[in-house]
């Protein structure tokens, strides 16, 4: 099970729609500071709805998610993942902002479903909101900067 | 609910004490603040980099800190494998032999999973299999510039 | 005290529009939440680095927030200069072309003033006029394994 | 005016008296991870006593910043400042673990002196707790971290 590609369409810094295959094995992302390597990450948490959009940097929450080069008022990403037998799966998150706020909408394989569904179909895969398996940045200090307690619920929330 | 929390930790722990010797040169382990009644305390770090004695957490160096947090992540993972790893510069308090240490333990860990690093060092970027680059055009547009594969 | 406040504050501020787009090729300024009673509200920074628009402090990298303050820093030094300054490490989220422009203005400044800066970035130390190095003996022990002094 | 020189006896990591040489214009301080870069920059708050023991990242006060390399319970740091015409002065401090718990004796010149006598000699330079000269590792980060009422107060110390 890997990630296989990233459909980024609006969020954040980028603009229109952009495809990032990925492959197995050691990636590595690059690029001068405010280019927009940290919301690839951004996208993926957001997509699979790992982080809420204020740990996204995002002061007034989904709607600033959305880019602001233009006036879509809508973004989306989808995440691609493949396994060895080549059998594919993706999870999309799409938002628009209307008069009553932003709505998100989930689908799996393209077709609509809920976030419960799709945190059910992640933690098959131990890919949750515990999981330590993204580390933004500034997680690392975070670990050794918090409290005792705060270090000890981390295996909390994994046992 | 303390006996999954305890198999866990232990777990854990024996993990810790693996990668923390792999990653610093010295030996480390957890530490729960109260080992009888776990949830009433906390969890620390009990750990002397390269052959320091009685070194205590906060009065740590920040590189120190560094390693010593990302022997913790790699022994969850050990202990709750997932199927990739989004690190986003992780080696920012690193020197230059530590980051080369730390993407050579990626580079292992990378044969069982995807790892995706942002990183600015160097000695990261040599060891990855595959460099994205991203850039930004005119207003500050996110732009992939490409995908260089290391030549074997 | 408002007086003295808000003197100090447009002259920070002058400091800062100019040290800002020096240091990001950007456009940006201080702002209080409330001009009128300054001690009701706080201080935000409006800015946008390079050729963007509308950049939301909150949601601007670590390169540019780093930027945004050092360019706070570097305006305050300004209004009330002192003979030394000691900064550790305050390349660590910049990219190398944004740590060699940073560099460039220490080298600047440190015509008026002592500037001892503690860096791990090769941009840093190339530019400076000489370099300190600090190694550890056996268990830890602090040595200083020499003075570089860079031919000019 | 510019620091000539500092003399770190037994803090920290230097167990033994050191002495550092400065020099005016830009000088750089490098070396690996752990080996005592950010322990000289701690020396200096110290001795002019610009931060309190806690921010130089001993938990346990004044107590932890004495070496425990070695059993000698007291620490030492001078700063001698200079001036283009070759004045100086010097400003050191002397700490000591006893029964009763540390205590601090602070000199000007190699004289006694008290604590308010350094701060008000180092005012006449601009140098003082709220002086934003010296930046810690990860006081940058801080800035835009921080609120922004606290932000204010920057200036507010300043003014
Ligand atoms: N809703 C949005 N619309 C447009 N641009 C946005 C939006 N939200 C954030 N940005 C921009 O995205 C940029 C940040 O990108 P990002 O944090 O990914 O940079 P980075 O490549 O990680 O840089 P660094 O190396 O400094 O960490 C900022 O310039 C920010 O202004
Ligand atoms: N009282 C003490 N006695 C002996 N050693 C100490 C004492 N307090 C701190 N140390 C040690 O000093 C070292 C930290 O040094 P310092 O923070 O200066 O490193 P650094 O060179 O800045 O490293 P980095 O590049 O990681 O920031 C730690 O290894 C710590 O254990
Ligand atoms: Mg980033
Ligand atoms: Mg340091």
């Amino acid at each position: 099970m890997y990630i296989k590609e990233l459909e980024i369409d609006n969020f954040k810094s980028f603009a229109s729609k952009v495809n990032i295959p990925l492959m197995q094995g050691f990636t590595a992302v690059s690029g001068p500071n405010g280019s927009g390597k940290s919301n690839i990450i951004d996208s993926i948490l957001f997509a699979l709805s790992l982080r809420t959009a204020r740990s996204l940097r995002s002061e007034q929450g989904v709607a600033d998610l959305i880019s602001n080069h233009n006036k879509r008022n809508e973004a989306s990403v989808k995440v691609v993942f493949a396994n060895d037998n080549g059998e594919e799966f993706s999870i999309r998150r799409y938002v628009k902002k209307g008069k009553n706020g932003v709505q998100s909408n989930y689908y799996y394989n393209d077709k609509p479903c809920s976030l419960t569904q799709i945190h059910l179909e992640l933690e098959k895969y131990n890919i949750s909101p515990n999981s330590y398996n993204v580390m933004m940045q500034g997680d690392v200090t975070e670990i050794t900067r918090c409290s005792a307690i705060e270090r000890r619920k981390i295996i909390d929330e994994i046992a | 609910k303390k006996e999954t929390f305890l198999e866990a930790y232990h777990a854990i722990n024996n993990n810790f004490k693996e990668v923390f010797e792999q990653i610093s040169q010295g030996s480390g382990s957890l530490s729960l603040e109260n080992e009888e009644d776990p949830f009433s305390g906390g969890l620390t770090f009990v750990a002397n980099i390269r052959d320091k004695r009685n070194q205590k957490l906060a009065g740590m160096s920040g590189g120190e800190k560094s390693l010593t947090a990302l022997a913790f992540v790699f022994a969850i993972q050990k202990y709750l494998p997932a199927p990739f790893y989004a690190f986003d510069e992780v080696d920012m308090h690193l020197d230059g032999p530590n980051v080369e240490k730390l993407a050579q333990i990626i580079t292992n860990q990378s044969k069982t999973a995807q790892f995706i690093v942002v990183s600015l060092r160097k000695p990261m970027l040599d060891n990855a299999d595959r460099m994205i680059g991203v850039t930004q055009k005119d207003k500050g547009v996110t732009k992939i510039s490409g995908i260089k594969i290391k030549d074997e």
